[in-house]
């Protein structure tokens, strides 16, 4: 129905409009309907990094494309958070200043929810209060370790 | 509900019995390229109602089952259990009551599947009832896997109206 | 014509096949074709990491891919080698040991190529003879600055 | 055939000239997120005669002139040269002889465009035309582009088998 699209639309936007400021570090970033029916409107996303100029996702960076989708993941997650959230590599593209940010909203969701994250990233790995290494000793067959930061920077390599 | 361990049991690359336990609420799941760390995610989606191979890297939903080593032999059925504390009683329906609840699949390869809540046998959409309102689920937000953000960074106008019509 | 492409295709096949173990520490790979007409025949490829089986490129991890197609790219350069070659963050999804093997290639190659790669990677800054840093002190205006290994740690973050 | 320099000049977030100079065979190019070091190689395959905005990441060819930052204002021309030492005598044809080769391309947002050569100016076929033999051009394997390994991993069959054609 027209009105549950439109206020679904809305509340994403706005949890967007708030995780976009808080990965980049300033900015901003809103969607937009790309039509006037609501009932078969595209939507589009519109960002503008700290400093630059707005534009459509498609024409940022690498890194800026990839933290612009994360920003939307988490509204998405928040519109139905569940008890964890999962994440798997998100912050391959990322530099490390902008690894930081999404470290410190990894940290703030944590107090509601349970964060598990997979990473080869070291910042990351500071992060985390526990970290599970997971290793092919035996090829082919997936062993668990348990282990702490030092050992986890050795076991990447 | 709160997750308190993944059991998996001969799916794909943990073909021994192995406990993924949560002890913490920020847990790094580190290791090389090709060590399984995705395959635990795999088997997250899995037991939590995921039909669709493709989704899960395979061709065929058999493919979730260990397929032998360069040193061992494949074997016949994949079996994944997560277990929930609900200790808060925010479970839906007939599952309130209970202190924790355990969810299972199983898979062989012959066919024969099944699901399991609290070891009593049940139907998939048992499964995906028990998750109805909590924002859990095979393809919810809630697993954000390798890949995923691409998608949302190519997904045109009308691929991202749907992603919010799917979340209304 | 036939002759032509069979022959495009064994030499890039032959060269995939040495490039694969050499980024892989190990293993095997090469391409299959899909068909039996080679006017119109598709080309899969095949991929055994070490210590495990043989499988399509899809069945891999998310690194494995990367890997496979990194030695799938070079195949291909070598079809047709050019004065330089440059990457832009290639080595994003790799965990160490297998960056260190990328590096490795990257050095080899430098005897008869000029390398010019991008990377977020600290490893990969370290097989650099000469880094170049990229800044926008300024917002939306690129400036370069020559850097040392360790102010690049540094300005990366 | 050896790269010297790429002199970018109004090329996207290039305003001010600058020359990035290659002195070594192993040089590493670093830098935060959206700094630029994407737009450099979109500058080299600009100047080798690159014709797909879209290749880009633009929606328009004249996307790639500087377009303005929250202090500066857009500026009306883009400009790349590349300079090649061509003291080996490799360069193909008429060039051979020059110890130098200077590709340029430049364009105006009123759509005034030009390629030059040792700066006489040239069809932008002429610029292909060097590189014919060398492995370079814009959409030789000689640039490995944020996202080309994506495409190789995601390349059905058929879409494999016409880049074998291509470098046939
Ligand atoms: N049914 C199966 N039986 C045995 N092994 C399997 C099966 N399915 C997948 N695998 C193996 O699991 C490995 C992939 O594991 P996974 O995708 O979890 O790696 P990863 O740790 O996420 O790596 P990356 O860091 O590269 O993403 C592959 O090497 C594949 O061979
Ligand atoms: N015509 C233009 N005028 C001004 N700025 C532009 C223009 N085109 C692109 N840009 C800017 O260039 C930036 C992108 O730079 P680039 O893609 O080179 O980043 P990068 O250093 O490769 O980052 P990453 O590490 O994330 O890949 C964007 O922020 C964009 O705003
Ligand atoms: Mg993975
Ligand atoms: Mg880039």
């Amino acid at each position: 129905t027209r009105a549950r699209f439109k206020s679904t639309y809305d509340n994403l936007n706005t949890r967007f409009q708030g995780f976009f400021p808080r990965l980049f570090g300033g900015g901003s970033a809103y969607l937009e309907l790309t039509g006037s029916d609501l009932l078969d409107t595209g939507v589009t996303v519109l960002a503008r990094p700290p400093g630059k100029r707005n534009s459509t996702i498609h024409l940022l960076s690498g890194g800026e494309k990839a933290l612009t989708a994360v920003a939307l993941l988490f509204a998405f997650f928040d519109l139905n958070p569940a008890p964890f959230c999962i994440l798997d590599e998100v912050d391959a593209p990322l530099d490390d200043a902008n690894v930081e940010r999404y470290c410190k909203i990894l940290r703030t969701m944590a107090d509601r929810t349970q964060l598990i994250f997979i990473t080869h990233n070291k910042i990351t790995m500071e992060a985390a209060q526990v970290l599970i290494g997971v290793t092919m000793a035996e090829p082919g067959v997936s062993r668990l370790v348990s282990v702490d930061l030092n050992e986890a920077i050795e076991m990447a390599q | 509900m709160r997750l308190l361990h993944v059991k998996l049991s001969g799916f794909k690359s943990f073909v021994d019995p192995t406990v993924v336990s949560v002890p913490s609420d920020l847990v790094g799941i580190v290791g090389p390229n090709g060590c399984g760390k995705s395959n635990v995610i795999d088997a997250i989606r899995w037991v939590m109602g995921e039909s669709s191979a493709k989704t899960l890297r395979g061709d065929h939903m058999a493919d979730v089952i260990f397929n032998g080593s360069t040193v061992r032999k494949p074997v016949g059925k994949a079996s994944v259990e997560l277990v929930f504390d609900n200790s808060n009683g925010e479970a839906p329906g007939a599952y309130a009551k209970y202190g924790e609840i355990s969810i299972r699949r199983e898979l062989s390869r012959d066919g024969q599947s099944q699901y399991l809540i609290n070891k009593i046998r049940c139907r998939r959409r048992d499964i995906t009832d028990i998750f109805l309102g909590t924002g859990l689920g095979p393809r919810s937000y809630s697993i954000i896997e390798q890949g995923m953000v691409s998608r949302v960074i190519e997904a045109r106008p009308e691929e991202l109206r749907v992603l919010i019509e799917e979340a209304a």
